[in-house]
């Protein structure tokens, strides 16, 4: 009883055991995978995310993204992007400018354009890859739950948010689907909808480019947190994307309703679109759990913005 | 970051896909 609570012991103990404890469970996960018995993801529970949103991570992108608009000396250039290509296996072959010393600081080298032909865009399907990146998921949407990686949903409606855009399209509908937010979205008969994830890693081209020929008509920016978006806490945390930072693009294609989201992440945090100048995300004058409407429909323009297949759209930025 | 695409298409729409797979910008994403 005399004995003096030492804290740092303590908190060393308590968290190389709870360490511990999850590198058997995943452990034991791998062998039950390698067995072939599917194992349904760990997500975290309400107090995990919590405390995971506690951590001010919108403010540390920021700081994030400062630091790395600094200008670095020329002979500091090669040593840092060299570490970074190493690190996140950029393949500077198929970048625009190769030269390392091109690139003022790290904000402007992860920003870099590719060659012309680097990327051929497939002319016979009509929806294509608006990124490089992994696919973390893709399908039907089902009962208004998409799913961000398998077994793990989140509700298309906190991620589109209200269906108030209709104005800007010209659709008909039938009074009963307004009970159904996904038959909302779906303007032609015998027509579904479908989803599809690309996840960025840090080493990948970073700008993003229309996935079809489509016309956007309308914005919605949602300020929110700056979790990280990788595959691993996209499986730990259910409905990551609507916590987080986005930008929802929507409009029409040939077949009906269309949208691009951009999700942004803690290194990764501000997203830009080319074509929309009033655009400003991660920044502090918005709150989270707010969204902000922008209608690319005016008296001078009523078809909004019309994008061909593999267009320019926009990119993401450090911090 | 992530990039989460949600379109309406006719039923017969099948994604060219396995979830985990590396993809490049331009690469088709599916078929009808």
């Amino acid at each position: 009883l005399q004995a003096r609570v030492r804290p740092l012991p303590l908190l060393i103990a308590t968290g190389s055991g709870y360490l511990g404890y999850n590198q058997y469970e995943r452990y034991k996960d791998r062998n039950l995978e390698k067995l072939g018995i599917e194992v349904p993801p760990r997500l975290a529970n309400e107090l995990q995310v919590n405390i995971y949103k506690t951590i001010p991570t919108r403010l540390l992108s920021r700081a994030w993204g400062r630091l790395n608009q600094v200008d670095l000396p020329v002979w500091l250039r090669k040593p840092i992007y060299s570490l970074y290509i190493w690190t996140f296996g950029v393949n500077m072959k198929e970048a625009a400018v190769e030269d390392l010393q091109h690139y003022k600081n790290l904000g402007e080298f992860f920003r870099r354009k590719l060659k012309p032909q680097a990327r051929p865009v497939c002319g016979s399907h009509c929806v294509i890859s608006p990124a490089d990146g992994k696919i973390l998921h893709f399908g039907r949407v089902k009962n208004c739950e998409v799913e961000q990686v398998k077994g793990v949903t989140y509700s298309l409606e906190t991620f589109l948010g209200p269906y108030t855009w209709t104005e800007s399209l010209d659709i008909n509908r039938h009074e009963d689907d307004h009970n159904n937010f996904q038959n909302l979205l779906v303007t032609k008969k015998g027509n579904d909808l479908f989803h599809c994830v690309v996840y960025l890693a840090p080493g990948d081209y970073h700008c993003f480019h229309s996935p079809t020929d489509w016309r956007v008509s309308h914005r919605r920016h949602f300020p929110g947190s700056l979790m990280s978006v990788n595959p691993g806490i996209a499986r730990w945390i259910k409905e990551l994307f609507c916590h987080n930072e986005r930008v929802v693009l929507s409009g029409e294609w040939r077949h009906g309703f269309f949208s691009l989201t951009a999700v942004g992440a803690t290194n990764v945090g501000s997203i830009r679109i080319y074509f929309d100048k009033e655009l400003r995300t991660n920044n502090p004058r918005y709150s989270k759990g707010s969204y902000n409407d922008f209608s690319y429909i005016s008296n001078n323009n009523q078809e909004g913005v019309s994008l061909r297949k593999g267009e320019h759209l926009g990119e993401f930025n450090l911090g | 970051s992530t990039i989460v695409l949600l379109f309406e298409a006719p039923q017969d729409f099948t994604f060219n896909l396995t979830a985990g797979q590396k993809i490049r910008f331009g690469e088709p994403l599916g078929t009808m």
